[in-house]
């Protein structure tokens, strides 16, 4: 469902060159669960943003669903994002303005989801996450686990068939980050491919296959017997 | 070194009170590491706001190093922080305009250390934590772990005699965490008082007492031995 071949990502600081990415072939499977591993400054929320259409290639192929992601423009990415991609961002990026609920809400929205049935699902959803009292709370008024566990909810308002995750467990209490890993691993076993960046060796326990990475590049890659 | 008796911090939300903190007695020895742990919600981040007189109680008694901090004045407060705290946020809370070094110099600014020891100790701190060859990007130009190692060396720049510590590992593979561990394991070994919020049991493993938190209250304290 999703493949890159030779992707580099590079940046340019002055005079300096930093190599995000450095050559990445990868190929994500339908209904694969996939875990990526890797030192900070690895290269892993680049790859996912990539995956994600989120940025693009400064060298090198991605293709998602089999069409060239260069070849889109713009809208057709955004479109394809919306439809098909949840994800959940390593720093949440949740509206500041906007409740619990109306933060789960906005990829509905923009599918064009009527508001009767925006509501109950983004309702459903809070409580999926354990948020159901927290529904009109703003995220500053959340603490850090609460937020984390908004942007799970709000990457899941469109039954994704791609769920990308940027260490969705990483400010969660090991009882709610076990909570979270089942909700996961049932919507994998429902169909949804998932592709997650994760230090928690117990989000990798449940993965298909690890993929480590190092320095931009694929380091190697572990299979589940 | 800091004292809380009977501490409550209630929010209103309309009809609805929220108790995040709902009667906490605690006290910390000088010299101590302890560790915070409890589920996503539980009232750690607004606790170890309270003990960095970031926040003040809605009712009860915080007393840093034997003083009521309810008797001193917004001034007062600030220079006490300025020089004896250091603080890790969740959320990091760098600026985003200024680049590693200049982030980790804002508290010695504050304190009026002079541009070329403030410059020499930001450089020797990005080493600490693994960012010397990042010392000139700015925090959008950072992974979110070395941006998690930022909020770190800034906490560290006074030689703060408490340091409290929300999650500092949060991000970070297990090899960074580790040295991170290492770095604060040796601080508090030099006699750094140490408070640290955290969800992972090798942080927690280093501590002299787990103090482990339930719905705004302390439930249970586990003494090493
Ligand atoms: N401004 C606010 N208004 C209303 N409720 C709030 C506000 N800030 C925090 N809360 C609530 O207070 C409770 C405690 O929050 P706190 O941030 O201390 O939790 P925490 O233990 O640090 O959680 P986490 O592990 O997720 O970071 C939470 O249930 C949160 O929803
Ligand atoms: N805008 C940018 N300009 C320059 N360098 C950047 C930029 N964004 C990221 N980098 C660098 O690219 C590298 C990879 O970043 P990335 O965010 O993918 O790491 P990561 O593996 O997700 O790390 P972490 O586990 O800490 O989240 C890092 O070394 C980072 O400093
Ligand atoms: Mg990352
Ligand atoms: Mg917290």
């Amino acid at each position: 469902v999703a493949e890159l071949v030779r992707v580099e990502r590079v940046y340019e600081m002055g005079e300096v060159l930093v190599h995000a990415l450095d050559g990445v072939d990868l190929q994500i499977e339908r209904g694969e669960y996939a875990a990526i591993m890797g030192r900070s400054g690895s290269g892993k929320s680049t790859l996912l943003n990539m995956m994600g259409c989120l940025d693009r290639p400064t060298a090198g192929t991605y293709r998602l669903t089999n069409r060239d992601v260069a070849e889109l423009d713009d809208d057709e990415l955004s479109s394809l994002r919306g439809r098909t991609l949840g994800f959940i961002f390593q720093a949440y990026n949740l509206i500041p303005h906007l409740t619990v609920l109306e933060n789960i809400e906005v990829p509905m929205d923009y599918a064009g989801v009527g508001p009767r049935e925006s509501r109950e699902r983004a309702e459903a959803l809070a409580e999926r996450v354990g948020l159901g009292d927290r529904a009109d709370h703003r995220p500053t008024q959340l603490s850090g686990g609460q937020q984390q566990r908004v942007a799970i909810a709000r990457a899941l308002a469109n039954d994704p068939s791609l769920l990308l995750a940027d260490e969705p467990t990483g400010n969660l209490d090991s009882s709610t980050g076990q909570e979270i890993l089942d909700l996961l691993t049932h919507l994998n076993e429902a169909g949804t491919t998932m592709i997650v960046v994760t230090h928690d060796a117990k989000v990798a326990g449940q993965a298909h296959r690890t993929i480590h990475m190092l320095d931009g590049r694929v380091d190697r890659i572990l299979v589940r017997p």
